[in-house]
């Protein structure tokens, strides 16, 4: 049954492609799922992490959506098992129009989907057309969170509303979990954003908690994963820890 | 002459908020400057900062903007010689159709600009209509830059594309400067990011660097700005060196 993934935060900055590029890689290499990666983000940060130039390719996620083409049209072999389906800067000009034209209101069909293991989308830190599309395309919506205070107030509410974005865009779109990032044991406010987050939501928290770790800053500029670049390193193995939490709570 | 400034990048987590807050604080206090602070992210972040419940108001920008009210009806005072126009969830729904029912596609008029002596206008992570609202209403733009890999590919695209948005959207929009965040002088990351945004754009970066510094990171929860809550920390002496050079760049 193939598992379709949204990594989404409205707040920016909290890991959300970090955690998309990283999981991608451990289930394609590893765990030899086979995997695409989604870059619905105009940054188009997956698509740069993947060591794939903006400018190299035709044909990206925002043509399938406005020229209603098939999504392997776009698709960018990333490594094994690993396929990318790039983002371009003009995904921030979708409009409401362009949602009309599209035969259907996802980013992929049944057919697709099911051609992987797992689809894993990264979101842009907007509440806009992007990251609606990938809200109503996935079954799932795994939400990053660094553990400081500004990013606790809306998240919080985010969870919340999820009922909400169920029932108007997508039935079946479950919470997949929260997943803590930025972690700094030596500071309360790490600490106090985790204890927060456990006693309003439980086992909705993911247990593996990932730290604040350079070599997460310095894996993209090597268009490595944490795997590749630092195998040995703590944030590494919490990366593995959290795809085996993932493979789990399927 | 009033100067309204807006502060902006579309990467996540770059310290746009924490730059908009504690700039505006200080001028406000220290330099006994008459300020606005217009908060333009629907995750009403600078709102939250300043101790503003999102809940506690009735009028919020999203009303002037839709309503076409006068600004002061949602001004709230936020301390000595501060005001801030607090925002609300509702921005992230702002549709095209409200912008043509504007009186004009500025946030303020001339008059309401000209009785303050700065406006800080904070935006989100995103090149959507809260943010393009900001830039056709300022007449500066300065752009926070956390020394991160992932920070820097698109930020020099979007510097470099202000040519474009100048023609487009506002004719006296000037680059303010590119101010560093988040900077950690151990690692090679920092450096490096720093020394490829003064190569590329020289005295457009502001000489002060914001340094990493986890009293960032509590103050919020505190509801203060940094000279508040940790007055002789490095933090806040680089915000105030900071604060001097955007006075002398006007
Ligand atoms: N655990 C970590 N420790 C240290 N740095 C991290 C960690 N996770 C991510 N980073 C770095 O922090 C920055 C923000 O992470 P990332 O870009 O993944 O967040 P995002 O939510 O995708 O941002 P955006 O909102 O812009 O899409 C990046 O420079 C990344 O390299
Ligand atoms: N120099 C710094 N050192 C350490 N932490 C910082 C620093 N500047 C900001 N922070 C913290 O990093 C996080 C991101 O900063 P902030 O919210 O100001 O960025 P932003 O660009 O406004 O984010 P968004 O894209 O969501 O609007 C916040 O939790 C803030 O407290
Ligand atoms: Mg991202
Ligand atoms: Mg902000």
């Amino acid at each position: 049954m193939a598992r379709v993934i949204a990594i989404s935060n409205q707040k920016g900055g909290a890991g959300k492609t970090t955690t998309a590029v990283n999981l991608g890689a451990r289930l394609a290499k590893f765990h030899k799922k086979r995997t695409l990666l989604m870059d619905m983000d105009p940054q188009a940060h997956c698509t740069l992490w993947s060591g794939i130039n903006p400018g190299s390719f035709s044909v990206s996620i925002y043509h399938i959506i406005t020229q209603n083409l098939p999504l392997k049209q776009c698709l960018i072999e990333a490594g094994e098992n690993l396929f990318l389906a790039p983002a371009d800067a003009r995904l921030s000009r979708l409009r409401a129009q362009d949602v009309r034209l599209m035969k259907s209101p996802f980013l992929l069909t049944r057919e697709e989907a099911d051609s992987y293991d797992f689809t894993i989308i990264d979101c842009p830190p907007a509440m806009g057309l992007p990251t609606l599309f990938a809200l109503a395309s996935a079954s799932e919506l795994i939400i990053p969170v660094q553990t400081q205070f500004l990013a606790l107030e809306r998240t919080i509410e985010l969870i919340k509303n999820l009922r909400v974005l169920r029932q108007k865009f997508n039935r079946r779109l479950r919470l997949g979990g929260i997943v803590c990032t930025m972690y700094d044991p030596r500071t309360n406010i790490s600490r106090e954003v985790v204890g927060r987050l456990q006693r309003l939501f439980g086992d909705k928290v993911f247990k593996t908690i990932i730290h604040r770790d350079v070599r997460l800053e310095e894996c993209p500029a090597h268009r490595k994963s944490i795997f590749e670049y630092s195998p040995n390193s703590n944030a590494a193995k919490q990366y593995e820890e959290f795809t085996e939490e993932v493979l789990k709570s399927g």
